[in-house]
């Protein structure tokens, strides 16, 4: 059991960081995690901490909606890098970021879709413009139910 | 693999049978608000066997497409079929899961390939694609990002032991 | 107890259908309130329900994350219109809308604003650019700081 | 009448003394993630008596400004000025609330037009204008909105009481 959790836990905490830099394109930004119990860590807690760009240490959950959202993603990440699962879906995970949060989760998305299938809904063109291809959907009023266009992207490309 | 198309059967709002896709590796789902888009979402979750919890339903007979104002149709069914494409071997696998009402009690059936198998063999199956849906640690649903990270210590722990 | 009660319940589920349609821009919307316990109702609850335009009845829970937003921000002006307060703060409100929501939410609250005072954040410019006036939050790295700049947006009005 | 400024002084992220306005009747205010836009209707909730644990802080040391990673210093106290401008009268009223830490416990100060008063009588000065701070129906923090919309039918009841 120790062994199966420490193999888990020690690809994971070597992770975080690097993808948390990715995400936010900044050397100065840290994310980690830390055991409360070293001789039985899953009998005790785990403590996530992330360090936005230029700022320094802060509790979790002094973090803005923002800082939040961009930490959890990188948390997400890193555990798929030791339990790899073939795709996400994300729904609408863009909600709480800015303008600038919205290009760096784009960006790392797209880079990670070369060797993961990533489907993301998204309201923000500046996210879902960076797709190979959209899936619109629309309520038909005649028929009363959901209906579907798709469209490939990848044509309209430069 | 990825998932290369879905087929989507009078689940949720999306009444008779409609097929969408292709899927590329960086898929987008847009559209406004109410059109259908998490409903999407739950129809690749339901074909994966998440619970009808997750799903925002409270009984299987919700997730069966049913028009604005109207009580369920006793006899009606829903399907949702997804096939997957395997990169190396080139071939496709059709992963199905539909609900039948029977005595106006809803099941739910889980095909392979157009074979029914039990549910054990076709989780058994999902795991050798690297689907483990008990982890669920690939899908996130509308508005729980944020807890994700603000999860206590206790919950994380628990989160690392289930993929471990 | 029970006038009290009815003379509040009252006033809110008379405004909260014109409202919700002054807000949604379409008159095939609904909204209202229905006591459960119609002799003590302050022992029982209260149903709320929402129709967004051209649909039909459905259970709230069963609504879209938007479409809870709207119906939620139509609820909240009804109780105002019994209880006034002489002002709203609103943090991110619009973070499920799409764009067309956002528009009918903040030509909604730019009317409102005539009679009480809407303090609104957001991070889409399709809803800030319809306020009077902006206040812009950075972090001052060198003090470690938030500092603020304000604009006033009747300035640059045509 | 309505709000016309704010005077911060170290609350949460904003260092020393800043005055913030003169706001309108629609007011927004925008910046990134992070910059400070929920700390800022934290000190207007604050200012108006909400508690603590609505400003996501545990305690009311957790309000006052500290710089990343540095312990908070015991001497450091923080204030909060309302300028309400009341449109018949055309008067100034300034509502304060302020932090001051005795022996390494933090209590609050409330001051009407620079005058200490008991926290009663403060919140009466607020009704008077028609801020009922028990009902809250005016403020909607970050990610609550929807939560509104969902409440049960019994919620809903003692939502309806407390402002009946
Ligand atoms: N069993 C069902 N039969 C028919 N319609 C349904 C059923 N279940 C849910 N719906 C409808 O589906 C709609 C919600 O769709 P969904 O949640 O997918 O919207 P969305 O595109 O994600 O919107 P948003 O952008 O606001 O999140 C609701 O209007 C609801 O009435
Ligand atoms: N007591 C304090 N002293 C100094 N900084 C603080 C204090 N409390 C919170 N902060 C900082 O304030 C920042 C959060 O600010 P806030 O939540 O207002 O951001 P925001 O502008 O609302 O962002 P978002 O758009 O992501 O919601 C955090 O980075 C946190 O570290
Ligand atoms: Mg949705
Ligand atoms: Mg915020």
């Amino acid at each position: 059991r120790y062994t199966l959790f420490m193999s888990a836990f020690d690809k994971i905490s070597k992770s975080i960081d690097s993808i948390y830099k990715k995400i936010t394109q900044n050397n100065s930004s840290r994310a980690y995690l830390t055991l409360e119990n070293l001789q039985e860590p899953y009998l005790e807690g785990i403590k996530f901490n992330a360090i936005p760009p230029s700022k320094r240490f802060r509790d979790m959950e002094q973090l803005s909606g923002g800082e939040k959202t961009v930490a959890a993603l990188a948390l997400l990440f890193a555990i798929h890098s030791f339990r790899p699962s073939p795709f996400f879906i994300l729904d609408e995970v863009d909600a709480a970021l800015d303008a600038g949060n919205v290009a760096n989760v784009a960006n790392y998305i797209q880079e990670r879709s070369e060797d993961l299938q990533c489907i993301v809904i998204s309201l923000k063109d500046t996210f879902y413009s960076k797709a190979r291809a959209l899936v619109g959907i629309y309520k038909d009023q005649k028929t009363a139910s959901s209906s579907t266009l798709t469209l490939d992207l990848e044509n309209y490309r430069d | 693999g990825y998932i290369e198309q879905l087929e989507v059967e009078n689940f949720k709002s999306y009444r008779d049978r409609q097929i969408i896709g292709p899927f590329k590796k960086f898929q987008s789902i847009i559209g406004p608000n109410g059109a259908g888009k998490s409903n999407l979402m739950d129809a690749i979750s339901f074909v994966l066997g998440v619970k009808t919890s997750q799903l925002r339903g409270s009984t299987l007979a919700d997730l069966i497409y049913r028009p604005d104002g109207q009580q369920l149709d006793p006899n009606a069914s829903c399907s949702i079929k997804l096939i997957w494409f395997n990169e190396e071997t080139r071939e496709d696998t059709v992963f199905q899961r539909r609900i039948v009402q029977k005595q106006g009690k809803a099941t739910s059936e889980y095909l392979i390939d157009a074979e029914t198998v039990k549910k054990e063999e076709y989780v058994d199956a999902l795991k050798n694609i690297g689907v483990l849906v008990k982890a669920r640690n690939f899908l996130v649903f509308q508005g729980e990002v944020e807890a994700i990270a603000s999860q206590t210590p206790k919950e994380l722990t628990a989160m690392i032991e289930t993929i471990a």
